[in-house]
């Protein structure tokens, strides 16, 4: 199975 | 001191019910522009982003910006409480560790009013920068409640694929294969009923189902749903709640390993 992706790897905290 | 009058008032129990299976608490940012949210799910996968404009509420009054941490199931339990017809009141005083939901009948002949103790929450605010985006499919909300609940019988995730010739959804489990393709559809009696494809060049990405399930509680809220797709970015699926604002979901694709 495909692995998860973290929205963090996409954006940034602010 | 903040008072804001949604004259329907079911708006906001919908609302509940488009978030509360996603996030349990989170922080609700009141300002001049609006009432707003934007939560993260436990596991970081999936954000929901809610805007209600100042200007959709008969009357707005915030004097100053204010973030009120909220129990979302506490809220809901508070919410059911006001009937349908209803005209629900958020009030809070400036320093103050509860909010009053006041709810009034119609003909104004019952008015009840309850008081939610507040919660401090650290928020957590991702920087979301505009994009491009490779494609943007609007199609009918329930249309795609529909497909994300018939595909989750078949497995757990989706490849969402679109081409010049339409929109794939298609699944795998342990039991066989789905798919299912939606073509542009632009004539159509009712606008809400068309599927609308604008592609700058074809996508195609994975997603837990599970998650887009959820998302699909926010149906009752819009006859439309858009969903915005670039490859390597998170899925935007977009409900517009008319005249007010929109609640927005983001989600992270799955990748190959």
């Amino acid at each position: 199975t495909p692995m998860q992706n973290d929205l963090e790897e996409f954006y940034s905290m602010v | 001191m903040l008072e804001l009058r949604l004259v329907q008032g079911s708006l906001l129990k919908k609302v509940l019910d488009a978030m509360r299976e996603l996030v349990n608490d989170a922080n609700f940012d009141c300002s001049a522009t609006g009432f707003s949210l934007q939560a993260m799910d436990s596991s970081h996968v999936a954000l929901v982003a809610l805007l209600l404009r100042s200007e959709g509420f008969e009357h707005y009054r915030c004097d100053r910006n204010l973030s009120m941490g909220m129990n979302l199931n506490n809220m809901s339990k508070m919410l059911r409480c006001a009937g349908n017809d209803d005209i629900i009141t958020i009030k809070a005083d400036d320093g103050t560790d509860s909010v009053t939901f006041m709810f009034e009948s119609p003909n104004q002949d019952k008015i009840a009013d309850f008081e939610m103790k507040l919660m401090d929450i650290d928020s957590e605010h991702l920087g979301i920068p505009d994009a491009e985006y490779q494609a943007i499919v609007r199609m009918p909300s329930s249309e795609f409640a529909r497909i994300c609940k018939d595909l989750s019988s078949i497995g757990d995730t989706v490849v969402i694929s679109v081409t010049k010739e339409g929109v794939k959804f298609s699944t795998a489990g342990d039991i066989g294969t789905a798919n299912i393709v939606c073509r542009q559809n632009k004539t159509v009696d009712k606008p809400e009923e068309a599927t609308i494809i604008e592609m700058q060049e074809p996508v195609s990405l994975t997603f837990a189902l599970r998650y887009l399930n959820s998302f699909t509680k926010a149906t009752p809220l819009s006859d439309t749903v858009t969903i915005s797709l670039s490859s390597e970015l998170p899925v935007v699926v977009e409900y517009k709640i008319a005249e007010m604002g929109y609640i927005r979901y983001y989600l992270a694709p799955k990748i190959e390993e």
